[in-house]
């Protein structure tokens, strides 16, 4: 299956929020 | 180790190894996991999510990790 652009940004802005959520837990661990 | 459950354990190893753009659904999980209920999926999906391991892609069914590129 391929992506159209809009769902592949959609995805990248998905794993960029996630990037900043997973950034945030690992800060408050330490 | 990682502060994951066996569950979430397996669950995220499964995203992690999925190859595909869109990502997994969990139906796909819960073919693979034959022993794991769609419920304790959706649960372990749910806190892989908000931890920031995984994210939705084309729809909220499908995902992906945040570490397999």
């Amino acid at each position: 299956m391929s992506l159209t652009a809009e769902q592949q940004r959609k995805i990248e802005e998905n794993r960029q929020r996630a990037l900043a959520r997973r950034a945030q837990r690992q800060a408050a661990q330490s | 180790a990682n502060g994951l459950s066996p569950s979430q354990n397996q669950v995220l190893s499964l995203i992690r190894s999925c190859p595909d753009a869109q990502g997994i659904s969990t139906q796909d999980l819960k073919q693979r996991l034959s022993g794991m209920s769609l419920a304790v999926i959706k649960q372990a999906v749910e806190f892989l999510s908000n931890e920031g391991h995984i994210f939705s892609t084309i729809d909220e069914d499908h995902f992906k990790s945040t570490d397999n590129d």
